[in-house]
């Protein structure tokens, strides 16, 4: 903090000072340099995704709690070390499973062992609905989707004063995965270039021989030609594996319950 | 109470020994860590260490310090670098070697490959309990993502997109040939 910062004579109620346009919502951000903000140390953004928007996956260089304002949706994260323990059904028949298995194996999927097949296995995804609090870890790569029909409205502090903040005093996103072609306008000095996603700052061979793709698949990744910004419209069915809501509970484990 | 506590607290501990390696690949080398966990007192300075002892075109996988910054000092031989920083852009491309010091900030990604017969380094890390993630493997952030995410965010076929996620089934350690390094940052 500079000498001053929380001398303030007068308060004054804040609007959001930059506004990203994506294809599917926008992302509001209030100036972190206002006074109040500059004094408290924390920056604050708003994001409204609408029906189907993903926004694509980022994560923070400082400890973030939003708030689920407005609709409700899907949240992931990828916790370093975690496990994918979100697997599709087809891991959990076990004998027809393993037929498949032998079958999955001859799909690509080569070297997953014990002849074990899935459509899909990632880590935890949650459903939020309105009024949920997320609590988001520096460093920790979140996404969240829109799948009802009203807008999704999630506001978030970002605490730039805390000790978990190893940069400068400045909201900084790392977007795994798309690009920004507004560029991070609340940064000075990055008003006039695109943000792009981290694969696009390596190299193709470098991105082929780490993923063992190749070097067209590895181009594919940087988003070059991508004009959408970071939150994209999902076209067609969105079949990441969640549970179910809270609400359709079988009905019979409800009674269950009501009996102990 | 000092006695027992401050007076008798270990405070040095070896990362030379590779018999307590963290990731360890026989033919590719090793990568000790050292914090709060192994060395208590760590957690008071709030910092760590890694040590890492690497072959010829071993390589790194892509990797960020979620809530660390680093800093790599090079005590044997030579690796080529990039790193990225948070607008996506390469802000290092090249080669460093014995003797040289470089900053690796708060999730900025990094992919070292070692050059010559032995790359050894040690990292400062300004956390105690240091997090790294990694872009690419077995235990990635690729691959802790839905295919459909995948799918959505680059715009490529869920064929592909298995790929990318499910090619590598290395962790840390991975072998590389060939130059990858095209010199001077974009």
């Amino acid at each position: 903090q500079f000498p001053n910062e929380c001398q303030l004579d007068q308060l004054n109620a804040l609007e959001p000072s930059h506004v990203l346009k994506a294809e599917a919502g926008r992302i509001e951000v209030w100036d972190h340099h206002a006074p109040q903000l500059r004094c408290s140390g924390v920056a604050f953004v708003r994001y409204i995704i609408e029906s189907k928007g993903l926004y694509l996956p980022s994560f923070f260089n400082t400890a973030k709690l939003s708030f689920v304002a407005k609709g409700n949706g899907l949240m992931g994260r990828v916790i370093p070390g975690c496990a994918e323990t979100f697997q599709d059904s087809s891991v959990f028949q076990q004998g027809q499973g393993q037929e498949q298995g032998q079958q999955g194996q001859g799909q690509g999927q080569q070297g997953q062992g014990q002849g074990q097949s899935f459509r899909d296995m990632h880590q935890k995804v949650e459903h939020i609905r309105s009024g949920d609090t997320i609590a988001s870890s520096p460093g920790v790569a979140q996404w969240f989707f829109n799948d009802g029909n009203e807008e999704l409205v999630i506001v978030s502090v970002l605490d730039l004063a805390s000790h978990q903040n190893q940069l400068d005093r400045n909201p900084r996103p790392f977007y795994l995965a798309g690009n920004n072609p507004q560029g991070q306008v609340w940064l000075q000095g990055r008003e006039q270039q695109p943000q792009k996603n981290l694969l696009n700052g390596f190299t193709p061979e470098i991105i082929s021989k780490a993923f063992k793709i190749d070097v067209s698949t590895a181009q594919q990744l940087q988003n070059n030609q991508d004009n959408r910004g970071n939150i994209v419209r999902v076209k067609g069915p969105f079949g990441v594996i969640r549970p179910p809501l809270r609400s359709q509970r079988p009905q019979q484990e409800e009674e269950e319950s009501v009996g102990n | 109470g000092l006695e027992e506590t401050i007076c008798s607290a270990r405070v040095t501990d070896n990362l030379d020994d590779p018999s307590n390696a963290d990731v360890y690949k026989p033919q590719l080398g090793y990568i000790s860590i050292l914090n709060s966990y192994d060395l208590p007192i760590l957690r008071f300075l709030r910092l760590s260490a890694l040590r890492g002892s690497i072959r010829q075109n071993a390589m790194v996988l892509p990797q960020w310090n979620a809530n660390a910054n680093a800093v790599l000092y090079v005590t044997d031989g030579e690796a080529e670098l990039q790193v990225v920083n948070d607008n996506g852009d390469r802000v290092f491309d090249g080669q460093v070697s014995q003797g040289q010091l470089i900053a690796i900030p708060q999730g900025f990604s990094v992919v070292k490959r070692a050059t010559s017969d032995h790359f050894r380094w040690v990292e400062f890390k300004t956390n105690a309990n240091a997090q790294i993630n990694t872009l690419a493997g077995r235990t990635s952030v690729l691959r802790g993502l839905p295919l459909e995410v995948i799918t959505n965010g680059f715009q490529i076929s869920l064929e592909e997109a298995r790929k990318v996620k499910f090619n590598t089934l290395e962790t840390t350690l991975t072998y590389s040939s060939g130059p990858v390094s095209h010199g001077r940052p974009r």
